[in-house]
């Protein structure tokens, strides 16, 4: 669980940053 | 039913859920009073993460010119930004007390409710996508009307000069729509529909042309010719509205369209 945990958070914030840069910065 | 709308959301989202879902089912499992670890460091990069996030978030919103965009983002800013403190608060109960399941449960809701937080996100923008293709269709569907005006040849040359390029540009937008979603009978419909308009453009120029021709010879078949070139421009009217039918289903709607 432990390597779970920590696993989980990095993806999260690799995936936050995903959606900011492929995203958000898209022109609207 | 797939259970998400577009590849590219499900790309994105899809191996996340995934891996919360199996960390849920672990910790319910796990039922193992098993310390957990100080998980302090990872919470704050997410929380950093997320502020970024929030903050590109806002400057998107307040220079895009799509009014219902600027209205729906922030609600789903507030979700993240929430579930982003929730984890926080988490981790620093578990740095106090490692066995904590309330904690533990925290965890679990932050982590779900930055995924449904940034999943409301991500359909924002997908809808704002659809709303310009729509504008682009909803502008060709007003340029049809405009060839009941058209009764000389120059008149028609200017016409299709108009015509062509709006309809190349909504052809091109709505296919790229179709490869995105992930419904194959939406795909099918807005190639269907597409595929449509291209064979029936030439048709309706040359119903125009016969049209025109019967004007210059002093209207000898000229209710028929106009009756045929209404029929055409009222077929493709309605490929048109069928096209922004389907590009505004989203899978929730899915009975309807069965």
């Amino acid at each position: 669980i432990r390597v779970g945990w920590e696993q989980l958070l990095t993806a999260i914030r690799r995936y936050i940053n995903e959606i900011e840069n492929n995203i958000l910065t898209r022109d609207t | 039913m797939p259970v998400f709308h577009t590849k590219t959301i499900e790309a994105i989202l899809d191996p996340v859920a995934q891996q919360v879902s199996q960390l849920v089912i672990l910790h319910e499992e796990a039922q193992d009073g098993n310390a957990m670890p100080d998980l302090s460091r990872p919470v704050m990069a997410v929380s950093a993460a997320v502020q970024n996030l929030v903050k590109v978030g806002r400057d998107t919103a307040n220079s895009t010119d799509d009014k219902i965009l600027k209205q729906e983002m922030p609600p789903a800013f507030q979700g993240v930004e929430q579930s982003a403190t929730k984890l926080y608060e988490a981790a620093m109960m578990l740095k106090e007390d490692p066995y904590s399941s309330p904690a533990r449960k925290m965890l679990i809701d932050g982590a779900r409710g930055i995924l449904s937080g940034t999943s409301d996100l991500l359909l924002c923008f997908d809808q704002s996508e659809v709303r310009k293709i729509v504008r682009v269709a909803k502008g060709v569907l007003e340029y049809l009307a405009v060839s009941e005006v058209v009764e000389s040849m120059e008149d028609l040359v200017t016409f299709v000069k108009n015509l062509s390029p709006g309809m190349a540009n909504l052809a091109n937008k709505v296919t790229g729509r179709s490869k995105e979603l992930t419904h194959t009978a939406h795909a099918n419909g807005l190639v269907n529909h597409t595929e449509n308009l291209k064979r029936t453009t030439p048709i309706l120029v040359s119903s125009i042309k016969i049209f025109v021709t019967t004007l210059q010879k002093g209207g000898a078949g000229r209710d028929e010719a106009q009756q045929n070139r209404n029929f055409i421009i009222g077929r493709m009217s309605h490929d048109v509205n069928e096209i922004i039918r389907i590009l505004q289903l989203t899978s929730a709607d899915d009975d309807d369209w069965s």
